[in-house]
């Protein structure tokens, strides 16, 4: 079993989307997949067509101790991925669980509780900030996937979050490996390029190969509940995020 | 003096763009704007070129009450426009605020003593979060700004952000009047058309005329420590902010 985390402190780089599409292409390769939404405003939640506001078992009872992640997860619109959804109250557990002894083991023990045999791969959406429910993603997942887009603010961001993730891992979770992905590419943007060349040079080994690209059928496939391959299956967005998934399974850690 | 703060949950939907290019804009009409970064990414001291790893007098100093906003503001390349700088420390000050009696109000407290003569507009940029940080934020301005792309997750959110913001209103900041702005409207995306009508039923008596489409140079110009008015004066871009400057000029609450 691989647990991944999608993380960035920086908004609106398509966490989300990647979590969900990725997601989505792992499970169109026999691979059995659970979602984990750790992000307050709950869009992968949103993304299955799940109320956030109406949800009873969710990912804040199970942090809290009172359900454990089986009895949380349940079926999404995609054959073969589940999902533990986030619903309101996950907000205010950021502040509760501050402080207390632990707080940012508790994701990493109830994975451990799940056992190995259930999922071939659990993706863990983050928000944009580094509080404690990041804290909970970062220290369970052994890889990390940052997506990116290629300009200036995301691009200054980058190098101090990797920083954090370094002290991260030094302290609390050192199996943990991150990988960079560029997201939303857009070859008339001449500024994209220049971005991206910065971070060929600077990130080489750790920039993934795969490039997901500006894609309009990304931004309309939530409206529908679905991910993208089912929303659009030959779109380059679901093609791009394929490879993603062929390169994960063939690094697979 | 009026006092907006620039504030969505959801991350990347111009927060940061927006109070950059409006504060010049202001600048450009013969106001004195100063800004406030309360950001712990720190893209608005970084966009007037400033390093938050080396920034000596920040807000973090001022949130804290070691100084004045006054001594911890500086002069931008923005003739008209000073900036209240972000430092690397403003991270942590999220968490050890949290639970002190009376957090929300220290910037309210350190606007009240700054004095109403110096500036006519003081613009505040937020984090994509409803940490301690943003609250003083929406705690200390009369007027909230809320940034929003048309696309379904930004869309998901900004009801349930507005119904969160109604309730600080409602609990510290009773003069609290907020608006909606449309921001990276991308007239070639039908997804952007449906979603806009859809706010324009449901928001229309707080939906800003003023709407910000998507222009390149927004993107590029921070890379040139420059807001869009100074870098390309004539784009689209730089029209529709300024548009958006008389605006709110002419609502002068
Ligand atoms: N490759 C792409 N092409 C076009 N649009 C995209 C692409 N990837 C994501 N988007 C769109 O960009 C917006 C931001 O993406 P998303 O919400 O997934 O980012 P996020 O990092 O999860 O944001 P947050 O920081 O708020 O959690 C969404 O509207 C999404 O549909
Ligand atoms: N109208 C626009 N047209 C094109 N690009 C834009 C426009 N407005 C903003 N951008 C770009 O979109 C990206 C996100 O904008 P910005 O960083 O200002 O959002 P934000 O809400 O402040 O993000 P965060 O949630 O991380 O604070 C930046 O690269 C910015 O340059
Ligand atoms: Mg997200
Ligand atoms: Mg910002």
């Amino acid at each position: 079993m691989r647990t991944i985390a999608i993380s960035n402190q920086k908004g609106g780089v398509a966490k989300t989307t990647t979590c969900f599409s990725l997601g989505a292409c792992l499970a169109e390769m026999q691979q059995n997949v659970l979602l984990i939404d750790l992000d307050p405003q709950a869009h992968l939640t949103i993304s299955v067509g799940l109320n956030p506001e109406t949800i009873r078992r969710a990912v804040d009872d199970v942090l809290l101790g009172y359900t454990s992640l089986l009895s949380a997860s349940r079926e999404s619109p995609v054959q073969g991925m589940d999902i533990v959804p986030a619903s309101r109250m996950l907000a205010v557990l950021d502040k509760v669980l501050y402080g207390r002894p632990g707080y940012q083991f508790h994701l990493r023990k109830e994975l451990e509780a799940l056992g190995e045999g259930l999922y071939n791969f659990i993706l863990i959406d983050c928000p944009p900030s580094l509080g404690t429910l990041t804290l909970n993603g970062l220290v369970a997942a052994d890889m990390l996937i940052i997506p990116v887009q290629c300009d200036y603010y995301a691009a200054q961001s980058l190098y101090r979050f990797i920083k954090l993730v370094r002290q991260i891992r030094e302290k609390m979770n050192p199996r943990l490996v991150y990988r960079v992905l560029v997201t939303m590419y857009d070859r008339r943007n001449k500024i994209c390029k220049v971005i991206h060349e910065q971070m060929q040079r600077g990130l080489n080994n750790v920039l993934l190969n795969t490039i997901i690209e500006v894609d309009t059928k990304l931004r309309e496939s939530p409206a529908f509940s679905q991910p993208v391959t089912l929303y659009a299956p030959n779109t380059r967005g679901s093609r791009q995020y394929r490879a993603l998934a062929r390169e994960l399974m063939d690094n697979a850690g």
